[in-house]
């Protein structure tokens, strides 16, 4: 982990006083090394550690006093306040419908997220959500969603396969308010960033639902593309937050940190899981920890 | 690279840059670019052309490893061959399974689709649309049922059928779930029981923008099943899938397909020389 390479690297400092600027680029290669092989984006992990760099001059710590440790600890903080020093809340509309949009790759964990995110939604704020099928595209698609609605006893809307998305909602919009949901989340299909004709799908569904947050779901175990992905739905749709799923998995989960730092999207759940219950609100510590392993 | 560029520091730094940045993962792009560099300084190599080539020469060596690698599957007539789907979740295993039903379909086999995800919601449907659209065979037992009691079955029913290749879908799976791999285990050795040599081949399913835990999910899957071929699925996005180089390098299992789209055409067998290229497009 990154304590241990520190200390391999404090190895090779000799002598007393102050950690030169030589001494400190020793331990910021170790860092560097650390960060792109917890899949944290080749440019972040530049700006990023010219950052640390800084500080750890900027400090003036001594050779004697355990160094390495002062050193992880600057990235340690670095990185937990570049992930959002506390934890980011959803956008609730405490005097109507509250309207959600889920967006992201394929089977980056959309369908099950909806899920789970009503599922908790209705605990800790009482509401009477509604999901709703937008993905008319991947093979039983919408069962997959009626069946995580049957589980958790939660309405699903849905017109089958032959209705546009856009008429989807707005239909769902009108059935949320005659049956007093005051909760909408609408799942929409996998889609690249790339794919003009289903981007302009959700520019459409969006201009409809007016939602208070656009959600994209991100893969933890993603890598470098991260940023391009993040970016791009960022700059065509204006997404309110992220969230990471197969966080119960052993990946690093550096995406978090390029995510973050690139499009400063607030990083607001973790997906722990596929059973409907397993989704946390966002920890930045742990996340922080977690990248540097 | 143009064809007024020095090959300095900057040169290979920004060659160490479009490597990381597609996935291969550092320790194998800093191995191979020393020793590209030191190439270039032997050679004296010169034109930017001879770079160009040399770049693809070498990262063709790097993959083949004086081995000749394929991408066809063991596929043979006369007799029942089986092919396991393995990977993490929402990589693409389902689908998959469709694309290689239709090409073999196409070559004339007898093709039939195991539901072994009898987990997750939607799963067994999800395959049955699959086996609709390219009209195959199909066999599923009820939600919850023991995977291995399903394929099992099915297994008996392909032998009495005389079909020639059996695809068996499986839930998808994180590495570190230690229940889960057994279960991954069980289902493999209860394949091998009913079917001399078989599964013939077992592909991981790896999405390409998957970044080094690839490397963990290979070496995993690999422990409780022979791997015999990696399938990178989503290279139509902009991730360019290097940890699959990665796994040929550490594990040295080949990359047979790549999954260019979500529809039913949408597979091609691998090419390395394709592949080198696309990291630079
Ligand atoms: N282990 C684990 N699996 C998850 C998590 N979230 C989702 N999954 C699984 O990931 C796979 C894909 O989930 P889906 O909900 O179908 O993903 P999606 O984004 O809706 O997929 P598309 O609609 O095809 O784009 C399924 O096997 C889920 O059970 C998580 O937090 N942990
Ligand atoms: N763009 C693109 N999408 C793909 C490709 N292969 C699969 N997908 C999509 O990825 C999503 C997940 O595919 P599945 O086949 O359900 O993945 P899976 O591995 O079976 O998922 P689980 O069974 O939940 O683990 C779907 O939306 C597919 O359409 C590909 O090559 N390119
Ligand atoms: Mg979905
Ligand atoms: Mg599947």
């Amino acid at each position: 982990n990154l304590s241990d390479r520190m200390q391999m690297a404090l190895r090779r400092v000799r002598g007393k006083g102050r950690l030169t600027e030589n001494d400190i680029e020793e331990m910021m290669k170790e860092v560097r090394l650390s960060l792109l092989e917890a899949d944290v984006n080749f440019k972040v992990v530049k700006s990023f550690t010219k950052e640390v760099k800084e500080k750890a001059l900027g400090e003036k710590i001594l050779k004697g006093l355990n160094p390495g440790q002062q050193v992880v600890k600057i990235v340690n903080d670095e990185l937990t306040k570049l992930m959002g020093e506390k934890t980011a809340l959803l956008e609730l509309n405490l005097t109507g419908i509250t309207k959600i949009m889920m967006v992201g790759l394929q089977g980056a964990g959309k369908t099950t997220t909806a899920g789970k995110l009503a599922n908790l939604v209705r605990k800790t704020n009482n509401l009477k959500p509604l999901l709703v099928a937008l993905d008319i595209y991947r093979p039983a698609a919408i069962e997959q969603l009626k069946t995580i609605g049957q589980q958790l006893d939660i309405d699903v809307f849905e017109l089958g396969i032959f209705v546009k998305p856009s008429v989807i909602i707005a239909k769902a919009m009108v059935y949320a308010e005659q049956n007093g949901h005051n909760l909408i989340i609408a799942d929409t299909a996998g889609r690249l960033h790339i794919d003009e004709k289903m981007m302009q799908e959700l520019v459409e569904v969006k201009e409809i639902l007016k939602p208070h947050e656009i959600l994209l779901t991100v893969d933890s175990m993603t890598g470098q593309d991260a940023v391009t992905v993040a970016s791009s739905f960022n700059e065509q749709l204006s997404v309110t937050g992220a969230i990471l799923t197969k966080l119960d998995g052993d990946t690093r989960g550096g995406a978090a940190l390029s995510l973050r730092q690139v499009t400063q999207i607030p990083i607001k759940y973790m997906g722990m899981g596929e059973k409907l219950d397993q989704l946390e609100v966002f920890h930045p510590e742990r996340m922080a920890s977690r990248i540097l392993g | 690279i143009d064809s007024n560029s020095k090959f300095d520091d900057d040169f290979f730094d920004e060659l160490e840059e479009i490597f990381i940045m597609a996935d291969i993962g550092v320790n194998t792009v800093v191995k191979f670019v020393a020793h590209l560099r030191s190439e270039i300084e032997l050679n004296k190599t010169e034109s930017s052309d001879d770079v160009k080539d040399l770049i693809v020469e070498e990262m063709f060596k790097l993959y083949v490893k004086d081995e000749i690698v394929s991408s066809n599957l063991d596929i043979l007539d006369d007799r029942l061959n089986i092919v396991l789907f393995v990977g993490v979740n929402g990589v693409g295993k389902t689908t998959t399974i469709g694309k290689i039903a239709y090409e073999y379909l196409n070559k004339g086999k007898k093709v039939m689709m195991v539901a072994g995800d009898t987990f997750r919601a939607g799963a067994i449907e999800q395959l049955k649309i699959w086996s609709e659209r390219v009209k195959c065979s199909f066999y599923s037992k009820e939600e919850g049922s023991d995977p291995s009691s399903v394929i099992y079955d099915a297994i008996q029913l392909a032998k009495e059928t005389s079909v020639d290749l059996l695809l068996i879908d499986t839930a998808g799976r994180l590495q570190n779930k230690i229940n889960l791999m057994k279960e991954l285990e069980k289902v493999n050795k209860v394949i091998g029981r009913e079917v001399p040599e078989a599964p013939h081949e077992t592909l991981l399913v790896i999405d390409a923008t998957t970044g080094q835990n690839g490397l963990v999910q290979a070496k995993v899957f690999n422990e409780v099943t022979d791997i015999t071929g990696v399938v990178l699925s989503k290279l139509d996005g902009t991730a360019k899938g290097g940890i699959a180089l990665g796994i040929k390098d550490e594990l040295n299992i080949p990359i047979k397909y790549v999954g260019l789209g979500e529809k039913i055409e949408d597979l091609e067998p691998f090419d390395i020389e394709e592949y080198i290229y696309g990291l630079f497009a």
